[in-house]
């Protein structure tokens, strides 16, 4: 489902040159239900990313779905990519400011064109799942840190996409919270065959991944 | 240090009221080296907000160095005792977007009106302890959550404060880094008697804390 073929992404900062990602190779298949870890620094973000057509490698390829090359992709059919296919959760959370956390979950549905009370439906579910019911009204900015991000999380799953970039989706949450968010990721992964792509630091999440992926210096060192 | 009596914050949004903190009564003794721990959204954030003279408590008192009533402070009067006595590192960060790594750690020194060289000296003994000797020049959005996350750190303790107060100081940092800023908590208390209040959902920061305060739904649950 995607397939990296020695990707490097290189900033220029100054007159020095910064290797995010120094050739990375790494096939995902289909239902993979897998972690990338790595110290902070090697990569990770970098890399989920460039799978999530976010940005382009400076060099090397980045396919999609066996017919998308992500690095020739023009921005119109990237973001179109993303939004039938691709559900991200940031590490920093990128949530709109002004919307409340019914708005911010549901703001994928009004952009895909899904029907009001659809939408409803859908994000009360999602709004329940992630336990955020009785601060619905509560915009980003008047929520706590792993409030925000199990927002981050729901906005993500509600478009049902086929592939979920998750970056580091439990920094910010307690040991309930964060074993609350896996075991959904596990029943959409298990039941829906939805293909999952954590980065983490978070031992939990790698205890229930099927595969670890090892990023050191932006390579990959191990695969398992 | 620290006297927490009877503390609550309450919130008002639009017509209904949350009690993000509900009555909160904590002594913190010089050289404590504790954390607080509780689920997402249990008030640890504005507790920590409260002890660091950055917000006032609804009802209640919080009182500072046995002299200081945080609630009755001015303006002027909190911004000083905070600057001279107290280290934040914040959940969210809280760095200037537009000053790279060393400014960053250095800003407050300048507002303390420490001598260029001195000032030098010290950003660069806190850059090495935090392990971004190569990022110097690389402003925050040039860098990795957990890059991010030491600049906060550094920063925090560039003044050798008297209490050091850490919202989830460790959230995006991998063993490595995570154990590392462990360690120069661990000889800053150890060595120079520097109070440390943490709140955390990291086993490997509850594993070094000498004391564990357990919130929940706003209120202290144990403390031990
Ligand atoms: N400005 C605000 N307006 C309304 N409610 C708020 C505001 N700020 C915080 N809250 C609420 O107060 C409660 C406590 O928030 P706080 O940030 O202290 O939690 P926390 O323990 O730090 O959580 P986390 O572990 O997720 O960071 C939360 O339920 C939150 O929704
Ligand atoms: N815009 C940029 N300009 C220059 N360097 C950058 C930029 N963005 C990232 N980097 C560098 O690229 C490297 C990889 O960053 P990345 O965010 O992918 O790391 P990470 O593995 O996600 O780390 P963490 O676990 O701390 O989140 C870092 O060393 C960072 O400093
Ligand atoms: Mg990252
Ligand atoms: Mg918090």
């Amino acid at each position: 489902i995607v397939e990296v073929k020695d990707a490097k992404k290189e900033y220029l900062l100054g007159k020095t040159k910064v290797h995010a990602l120094n050739g990375v190779n790494l096939d995902i298949h289909e239902k993979d239900f897998m972690c990338i870890i790595g110290p902070s620094g090697s990569g990770k973000t970098t890399l989920l990313n460039l799978i999530g057509c976010l940005d382009s490698p400076t060099t090397g390829e980045v396919r999609l779905f066996d017919k998308y090359n992500v690095s020739v992709l023009n921005d119109g059919d990237a973001t179109r990519l993303r939004r039938d296919n691709i559900g991200f959760i940031f590490q920093t959370f990128n949530l709109i400011p002004v919307l409340n956390v019914f708005e911010n979950i549901e703001f994928p549905l009004i952009i895909q064109n899904v029907a009001e009370k659809e939408r409803k439906k859908r994000v009360d579910v999602l709004i329940d799942d992630v336990g955020l019911q009785e601060f619905v009204k509560h915009k980003p900015d008047e929520l706590s840190g792993g409030q925000r991000q199990r927002i981050a999380v729901a906005r993500a799953l509600i478009t049902n996409p086929k592939l979920i970039l998750a970056d580091e989706p439990t920094a910010n949450l307690d040991k309930e919270n964060g074993h609350n968010i896996m075991e959904i990721m596990k029943r959409l992964n298990a039941e829906h065959g939805v293909t999952f792509i954590f980065s983490t630091h978070d031992q939990r999440v790698m205890e229930e991944a099927k595969r670890i992926v090892v990023l050191s210096d932006g390579v990959v060192e191990s695969d398992k």
